[in-house]
């Protein structure tokens, strides 16, 4: 059958439906062999993370769509920690295979990597749901719906106080752990990067002009690299 | 079918990506 925004949306939500309702609200035996393996277990901070986050997005949430939609965000919430510990996982093993290393002590109790796989992971489960869109963008499911409108990209990123350009490094791996993401989400992820790109990463307050200061600090903008490189 | 561009090389993973390598 012809594909419509419709029919697009709802293979969306079915195909993430599946894969997350197969799965708990808490991390796999695997996920926890990660963390046990750590020099510092991360375990506790990052369900303190995710309850203080819990909290904050639901709230959020219901303010943007509506009083009455607090037990949506949570919902919402529930798929997006369950994707988060999937795609945490799978990111896990692949730096395994490619470092030959199982202490991720380091990554695992870095706030803003978690937190960045949080928030992309509640975009990916609110775009599936069609609620994250963008105004100016081709594929606005809301319409004239404002509930729709409101939690549009870059919403997340003010909910939890993330940096555009720490949302953008998580991106990429994210889409290469989750191979099965449909093809209207994987394009509205790369949406949000090229978002952050244009526009989002060069706002006053980015961590990007203090990364590129040291840089030239560092003598790295003196580097001539050969036409090859 | 909608092709992601990736532009990740082999030895910049999530680690690096992170400063946590």
């Amino acid at each position: 059958p012809p594909q419509t925004p419709i029919r697009a949306a709802m293979t969306s939500i079915q195909q993430l439906r599946s894969d997350l309702l197969s799965t708990g609200d808490q991390p796999s035996t695997n996920l926890y062999s990660y963390f046990e393996n750590c020099t510092v277990d991360p375990t506790q901070d990052v369900l303190k993370r995710l309850e203080t986050f819990d909290q904050e997005f639901s709230q959020s949430f219901g303010q943007a769509v509506g009083p009455r939609c607090i037990v949506l965000g949570k919902q919402r919430f529930t798929l997006g920690v369950r994707l988060y510990y999937i795609v945490m996982e799978a990111m896990l093993k692949s730096e395994e295979k490619r470092l030959s290393v199982q202490n991720f002590s380091k990554l695992l109790n870095d706030s803003t990597f978690h937190t960045s796989l949080l928030a992309c992971a509640l975009e990916v489960v609110m775009a599936a749901y069609g609620e994250s869109c963008f105004k100016a963008g081709g594929y606005n499911h809301g319409g004239g719906d404002s509930a729709a409108t409101d939690v549009c990209f870059p919403w997340i990123l003010d909910v939890f106080n993330l940096a555009a350009f720490d949302f953008y490094k998580v991106i990429e791996s994210f889409i290469k752990a989750y191979p099965t993401l449909s093809k209207d989400i994987v394009k509205h992820l790369e949406t949000c990067e090229n978002l952050i790109m244009e526009r989002i990463a060069w706002r006053t307050g980015s961590p990007l002009f203090e990364l590129l200061k040291q840089e030239h600090d560092s003598g790295a903008a003196e580097q001539v690299e050969t036409p090859a490189s | 079918s909608h092709d992601y561009h990736f532009g990740l090389e082999d030895h910049e993973g999530i680690s690096e990506l992170f400063d946590c390598d």
